[in-house]
């Protein structure tokens, strides 16, 4: 799975997901990327949210819609609504996933309960990226 | 406001040979999205130009290189949403299209509806112009090995190992 959320000069949000689904699926299988509040979700009052990971998991959980209800309601960053929520949906489901986060404000949160998840981002000449857990590279551009 | 575009190329157990591919097509993604932001362009613009990126690229699991149903082909899903309105495009179980992201943007801007599904995606599709790729078209080498050696471990009985991303 693929996705992308991103913030303009105007402070509009938008979010983005694409992907294959999951290796050996029955034929006809949809996944959560497909479906908004799952796999992909923004509102420019709030924040903007992709998700990857077991998918059937993220879809009964609504994660993308879950974390942004967690910053709205719980009043939480960007970073602690993605990983919180990530850890709930985890400690549930005993499944894992992923999801990277942009609140209305421009703060960033990338989370993951899965071994590792590949992630990157652009902020001025900055270039972020990393894939494993407590990984974060810092590039100028 | 200061432009900013995040990407992710997927979560899982990823293989140490594939994280290269990942670095490199995550940061090509990044690059994309970004340049469209610092012309100025919208955030929607920014996202569907950072997802084609990565659909493109065998190292991630979405259009070319996506991982396959146990018929061998591949089947995909995309959505996109616009925080402004909360206007929102989906599309699932299309086959043969290279970019999916840019099909469900088409499904958001011009269908009263939210998500199309399979053939009726396909017929849309080719209803707004998008060329229907040869079939078999998007199945890379590496998607192909790796359904082999699901079927394999199926066939065997042995602990069934994901080898590459959970979703």
């Amino acid at each position: 799975t693929v996705g992308a959320v991103a913030i303009d000069k105007n402070g509009k949000l938008a979010a983005a997901t694409s992907t294959g689904g999951y290796f050996g699926k029955m034929v006809g299988r949809s996944s959560d990327t497909s479906l908004i509040g799952c796999g992909t979700y923004a509102d420019d009052n709030i924040g903007a949210v992709s998700t990857t990971g077991h998918g059937e998991s993220i879809a009964k959980y609504c994660l993308a819609h879950a974390i942004i209800k967690a910053m709205e309601y719980g009043h939480k960053s960007a970073s602690d609504a993605t990983n919180e929520t990530l850890n709930q949906m985890t400690l549930k489901l005993k499944h894992t996933a992923g999801a990277i986060t942009l609140s209305k404000t421009g703060e960033v949160g990338i989370g993951f309960t899965s071994e590792g998840m590949s992630w990157a981002y652009r902020k001025k000449s900055e270039l972020h990226y990393g894939i494993e857990k407590g990984q974060h590279e810092i590039k100028q551009v | 406001m200061e432009p900013i575009i995040l990407v992710h190329g997927g979560a899982g157990n990823i293989v140490s040979s594939r994280i290269p591919l990942k670095f490199d097509g995550t940061q090509r993604s990044v690059e994309a999205g970004y340049k469209i932001l610092q012309n100025g362009g919208s955030a929607l613009d920014a996202v569907e130009a950072a997802v084609r990126v990565m659909e493109d690229d065998e190292g991630f699991n979405a259009g070319y290189g996506s991982v396959l149903n146990l018929d061998g082909e591949v089947e995909m899903d995309a959505s996109v949403m616009v925080g402004a309105d909360l206007s929102a495009g989906a599309v699932t179980v299309v086959k043969d299209i290279a970019h999916p992201i840019s099909l469900a943007r088409l499904v958001m801007e011009r269908t009263p509806h939210v998500l199309l599904a399979g053939d009726g995606a396909n017929r849309f599709a080719k209803e707004q112009g998008i060329v229907r790729l040869a079939e078999g078209s998007l199945v890379s080498p590496y998607a192909r090995l790796t359904l082999e050696e699901f079927k394999k471990q199926q066939s065997t009985g042995t602990e069934i190992k994901n080898p590459g991303e959970v979703g």
